[in-house]
């Protein structure tokens, strides 16, 4: 859920302005549509359901998860986003059509174990790298 | 059999693959895997349902490679993985007894087949594991365990053989007993054309040879001897394009 709007006295300085100064710009893509920001989302996948338990022994599936949302700016803190994803945001504002939105992708990943048969049937451990996503954010 | 990690929530929406996109979808997560193709095991006989020895040995390690999984980055790895991402374990295929014409065996050797190790991997450790029964007689008794490689046979002399490791126990002694071998296992990645061959060798303090597992049935299923390969993975290959 997105957070609601503050409204504060504007000042004379050449900060970004707020969301709520020009509205039909910032409101549009900050979340007042209804759209939700990039964040981790569920994403379980199953051996069992895939049929691999004849050689799958260990586990009998994973939760990848996967990031999906959107950054829009302005990105809010929860959205993990890089100094650049911050400056891209504001330039596709001012050039929608010459530079992207940043992408929601993950920022951290971890590892999944797996202990399974092979044809001969050795069994075998090892340890795969960057298959579940432990963070999401704007980059 | 469940590993780590939350299940899946209930209720979560499922698409239904056809039967080309459902095969696509595995082989393409079979790849993320480093696997050329779906492994097929042959089953077990019914009469050995028992869990065997490897599965055993290989679950404990499963679950203290898994505790390591939520962080790459963590401190120090688990201590019986060391820096291994990758442990394949084989039963031996033959085992053969060396008896000198009296009743207890000389010496007893291990063949394992090796050759699904896939090539270009870093060995950081190989062992052998076989079950030590107690002895019902002199348990005090000291026994010398020396473990060799069999580096060349011969027909008409004894084998060549590599030193590998010796352990002291006791013959009362019952449980695994754990012998280095990773000196075999890197000559044996260097050659790769023939099986592996461990032998194993008891002697007593005052150099008498004794027998190593009673009875002529064998271990069974749960307690046959293991050998263990741990591996630091290399990076997986680059996979074909789509």
């Amino acid at each position: 859920a997105l957070r609601p709007l503050k409204r504060r006295q504007p000042k004379r300085t050449n900060e970004l302005p707020q969301p709520n100064k020009l509205p039909g710009i910032f409101d549009a893509v900050h979340g007042s549509n209804g759209r939700q920001v990039c964040r981790r989302h569920e994403l379980y996948v199953s051996f069992r359901d895939l049929g691999w338990l004849d050689w799958v022994i260990a586990p009998q599936g994973y939760s990848a998860y996967y990031c999906e949302g959107e950054c829009s700016f302005p990105l809010d803190s929860c959205m993990n986003a890089t100094n650049h994803a911050i400056l891209q945001s504001l330039v596709h504002l001012m050039k929608p059509d010459a530079v992207p939105k940043a992408c929601c992708a993950p920022t951290k990943l971890s590892a999944t174990s797996v202990l399974y048969y092979d044809s001969s049937n050795n069994v075998i451990l090892r340890k795969h790298r960057n298959m579940v996503v432990k963070a999401c954010g704007c980059h | 059999g469940g590993g780590p990690g939350p299940r899946p929530p209930p209720g979560c929406p499922q698409r239904r693959l056809g039967a080309r996109e459902r095969r696509d979808m595995q082989r393409e997560i079979l790849a993320v895997l480093g696997l050329p193709g779906r492994p097929r095991p042959r089953a077990p006989p019914a009469a050995s349902r028992l869990p065997a020895s490897a599965p055993l040995f290989m679950l404990d390690l499963y679950r203290a490679m898994a505790s390591d999984d939520d962080d790459d980055d963590a401190g120090p790895p688990e201590r019986r993985l060391g820096r291994a991402d990758l442990v394949m374990s084989f039963v031996n295929m033959v085992e053969r007894d060396h008896a000198l014409g009296r009743q207890e065996p000389h010496w007893k050797e291990f063949l394992f087949d090796l050759t699904q190790i896939p090539a270009g991997e870093a060995v950081t450790a190989a062992e052998f594991r076989i079950y030590k029964e107690p002895s019902t007689q002199l348990v005090n008794r000291t026994l010398h365990v020396s473990t060799f490689q069999v580096v060349q046979e011969h027909s008409n002399r004894e084998s060549d053989l590599f030193f590998l490791d010796l352990q002291t126990l006791q013959a009362g002694d019952e449980g695994w007993l754990v012998l280095d071998v990773t000196a075999a296992g890197d000559r044996w990645l260097l050659s790769r054309h023939k099986d592996l061959g461990l032998r194993l060798y008891v002697e007593t303090e005052d150099g008498e040879a004794r027998g190593w597992a009673p009875g002529s049935s064998g271990p069974p299923r749960s307690r046959r001897p293991i050998h263990g390969h741990f591996f630091r993975a290399s990076p997986s290959p680059g996979r074909a394009p789509r």
